[in-house]
Order: structure tokens, then sequence, then C-alpha cells
């Protein structure tokens, strides 16, 4: 009997397990996955909703912004990412039970002023740091 | 997040927090501000929104360092020294030294400094009193000079320290503004203390002259023209928040 050919096992190889069709920057701003890919997104803290208006003198608010969005496809022309958040993107996608997705965050931060009065009606201006999101990214 | 007036999405239930968990919720948000806590001021809102001097020209500063905040822009000369702590001072008291006519006359301004914050440098201090045409001809050019109060002396003269002079003319009209930065070593040695200061002025040729009658306004002024101290800190130590 002719001895069936053994069939040749598929050469394991790195092959990204699903169409890797990175969203350019002219596609619409949602993954393959149907998620948003990592951008910054509006987040007003309103010193209004706060009830703090009767002691700070300006701003009423301000936009601090925050990150959300998939770091699926960290090599996407439209989302800057470290070098280091691409490696273990792809090695996520190896062993995703081992090695979680690079997470999308602020890469930019800059400050924002209050001006007040304390409890002696003294007048105090205060810059603070980190506090408005600039740009995000994946880390 | 999401716009301007965020709506939870149908269907869940939309968060609403009762009195307590909004009173934790601001002391949270205040502790990232490294605000000590929810100040009362004193005056009824409505009388400190009356336009007072310091208020005035505080909201210049908010503006002049607003427009410094994108930490990349900002021309240089608009940075205010990179100070992240500007403080003006508006508890003072004052006491006139110009009765009997003895000379030298001057005036005394002695502010409450407790509530500077620890941990903060002083970068520079001013104390800003605005001048008024003096009423009497008096001959063309004034010199202001101002001292720090060192040791008060029951028997005589106070010790006093130079601060700085200024020299302008009697017909002027403005702000005068008085670098009172070397004072503040010893503020934040004897923190306790108020801040006492001298004000002299005199002509060319030496003679006292009642700072009243120079046109320089004090406490009796509108409270668009009073006096007060402006300081300017730069945070020592980034104010860390302890783990929660």
């Amino acid at each position: 009997a002719v001895r069936p050919l053994k069939r040749r096992q598929p050469k394991r190889t790195n092959e990204l397990p699903h169409p890797n069709r990175l969203p350019g920057i002219f596609d619409d701003i949602h993954g393959a996955s149907g998620r948003q890919v990592c951008r910054r997104h509006e987040l007003y803290v309103s010193f209004q909703d706060l009830g703090w208006l009767d002691w700070v003198i300006a701003p009423q608010g301000y936009s601090a912004y925050y990150c959300e969005g998939e770091c699926s496809f960290p090599l996407d022309s439209c989302m800057n990412a470290t070098n280091h958040a691409i490696l273990q993107s792809l090695v996520h996608l190896m062993k995703p039970d081992l090695v979680p997705k690079a997470c999308c965050a602020p890469t930019k931060l800059s400050a924002t002023s209050v001006l007040y009065y304390d409890s002696s009606n003294n007048v105090i201006l205060r810059k603070h740091r980190n506090m408005v999101v600039k740009a995000c990214g994946c880390h | 997040g999401g716009g301007p007036d965020p709506r939870p999405p149908p269907g869940c239930p939309s968060l609403r927090l009762g009195a307590r968990e909004r009173r934790d919720m601001q002391r949270e948000i205040l502790a990232v501000f490294g605000l000590p806590g929810r100040p009362r001021p004193r005056a009824p809102p409505a009388a400190a929104r009356l336009p007072a001097s310091a208020p005035l020209f505080m909201l210049d500063l908010y503006h002049a360092m607003a427009g410094d905040d994108d930490e990349d822009g900002g021309s240089p000369e608009r940075r205010l020294g990179r100070a992240d702590l500007v403080m003006s001072f508006v508890n003072m008291v004052e006491r006139d030294h110009t009765l009997g006519h003895q000379e030298p006359c001057w005036k005394e301004f002695r502010f409450d400094l407790t509530q500077i914050p620890a941990g903060e440098r002083v970068t520079a201090a001013e104390f800003r009193i605005y001048k008024a045409p003096s009423t009497r001809p008096l001959n063309r050019t004034l010199r202001v000079s101002m001292f720090e109060v060192v040791q008060e002396r029951s028997n005589r003269e106070s010790d006093l320290f130079f601060l700085d002079l200024q020299t302008l003319r009697a017909g002027d009209e403005g702000w005068l503004v008085l670098d009172v930065t070397a004072a503040s070593d010893r503020w934040l040695l004897s923190r306790n203390k108020d801040l006492g200061l001298h004000l002299y002025v005199e002509t060319e040729d030496g003679h006292s002259v009642d700072p009243d009658l120079a046109g320089l306004l004090g406490q009796r002024a509108p409270r668009s023209r009073q006096p007060f101290l402006v300081t300017f800190f730069r945070a020592s130590a980034s104010p860390v928040r302890a783990p929660r």
C-alpha cells in the first residue's frame, strides 16, 4: 500500500492570527475590533458643579481630557506608541493570556492655574502641573 | 467623559451622589489640587467681589500665567519667574507716624503672614502702593524708601533693615512697586510673626515728607487703590500625594 504522503505540518510561523489590516489615518477611528483606537477625549472638571464658585475667582472649571481606546494595533500610523508598547502588543497577540495589551495613557501633560480666596481673604494664584492631558498614546 | 453634558447611556442607572459622597469627592479633588480644604472667605462673597486692588492685580497675573500654562508655549519673558504659587496679602494694619511734626515721619504697615504655606520657597515679593498726584506743590523729585522692622525697641526707634528705594516725581500717578524680597528670609524663620514695613518719603535735599501729602494712598483709599503685598513662591518639593 502506498503510504500516504505525510501531510506537511504547517510551519509554525509568527504570522498574526487575524487579518492585520491596520486602520490607516484616513479610516474611521474604530479599530478592527469595532472599539475606538487610543485617543484623547473631552473631560470637563466644573468648579460650578463642585460648588466652589464662592471662593474660586477663576476659572469656572477646566478641560482636563482623558485617554481611552484600543492599543490593539500600535503600528497604526495615527497612534503614537512607544517601541515597548509595540513589542508588548505583538507579544500579547502571540500570548494573549500571559501578556496584557499596552494601555492608552497620556503622553503629554500641561498645567492649569486656579485663582481663589483663602480663609483670610488673601487672594492666591496656584499653578498645578500635570492637570491637563495634551496627547495620548500607548504605553 | 464625552461632550459638555455627558448623559449616561440609556438603560444604565444614572449615578446620583449623595451629599456625603459629594463631599468626599470634593475633598479628593481638593487634595489633587493641593488645597488645604474648602476655605470660607470671611467677607460675604458680594463684598469680597468688589473690585479690590489685590484681586484685580491677581486676575491679570492669572491671565498671564494661564497663557504660560502650556509648558512648551508662553514666551519666556511672560513667565512669572517659574512661580507656581502667588499670594497677595490684604490683611494689613497701617499706622501713621506723622504726628507732632517730628522728623522723620513714616507709615508703618503690618501684614499677617500666618497663611504662608510650609515647604514653599519665596522667589520674589513686592509691596504695591498707589501714588496719586501730590496735593501740595512739593519740589519735583521724591525718594521713597522701604525698611523691614527687624526688632521693636520700647525706648528708641525700631531696628530696621533696608529693602528698597524708588525715586519718583511729585506729579506722578500709578502703582509704585517696592521690592521686599530681601525680607522673606526672616519670614520663613519666624513664621508665627507678622511682617512690619516702614515707608519713608523725603525730598532731594533730605527733608522728610508725610507720605499722605506726597500722594501715597493707604488703607483709607478706595478698595481698588489700597496697598497690598504680593509674594511669588516656587514649591521646593513637588507636593507628592501620600499613597492611599
